[in-house]
């Protein structure tokens, strides 16, 4: 998952 | 109802009027706007009742399979109200001779075809979000952990389609089948864009950001 780095904060980020 | 709220502000692509217009410019624009419309479509699938509650792998991985259908799937209901013409954003509509001079005369016909489909079939807003919805949680990945929990939440979709129809559309009992049905065209056709906008960052010419190369990756 280290690859998708950016889809991964976007998705954890609450807005 | 949730899914009228959740839909997304509208998009502007904004060219660079720094740039040679040819079609670097052009692909350079698309791309752009890809990625900034990527950007919002992960925020839109937040809004959808149940997405936030899968696991992040399992939204990372439904996101990542479907994030193009998602996107020809906008620019086909913003370009309902046109003839021949494919609005890839508010301010960047393409003609037949535009997508000829970028390259993109194939999908020009490809997604053409889809609107011809949703023209024809007369499709409303509700259904395009729903069916945006759909083609999100039906989107066939191969490293869904939880199985049962997307299901669930495709029956939940479907089922908010099939209330909408039972109440919209009575006169046509078929209509859900029918929006569904053209779900097979819009995988095929984002395949083929998938395929070109990849060879295109092969070739190295067009700059791209992160995100959209992240994305473009995550299909490959």
């Amino acid at each position: 998952k280290e690859k998708h780095k950016i889809l991964h904060r976007l998705l954890q980020n609450s807005t | 109802s949730h899914l009228l709220v959740a839909e997304p502000e509208k998009i502007y692509a904004m060219p660079d009027p720094s740039l040679p217009e040819g079609d670097i410019k052009a692909l350079t624009t698309l791309c752009d706007l890809a990625d900034r419309e990527l950007v919002v479509i992960i925020g839109w699938a937040k809004h959808i009742p149940g997405f936030s509650s899968l696991s992040l792998g399992d939204q990372m991985s439904l996101l990542q399979s479907a994030w193009m259908e998602i996107l020809i799937l906008s620019v086909v209901f913003r370009s309902l109200p046109y003839e021949d013409e494919l609005v890839y954003a508010e301010d960047y509509v393409m003609d037949e001779g535009h997508s000829r001079l970028t390259g993109l005369l194939d999908l020009y016909g490809s997604i053409l075809h889809l609107v011809r489909r949703y023209k024809k079939l007369k499709v409303e807003k509700e259904e395009f979000v729903t069916l945006k919805a759909i083609a999100l949680t039906n989107s066939d990945s191969m490293h869904i952990e939880d199985v049962e929990a997307v299901q669930k939440l495709q029956d939940s979709l479907h089922e908010a389609l099939q209330e909408y129809e039972g109440g919209e559309h009575q006169e046509d009992p078929q209509r859900a089948g029918k929006l569904l049905m053209t779900l097979p065209l819009l995988r095929q056709t984002a395949a083929k864009a998938v395929q070109h906008f990849y060879s295109i960052k092969v070739q190295g010419k067009v700059p791209m950001h992160k995100l959209f190369l992240e994305m473009l990756e995550a299909k490959v």
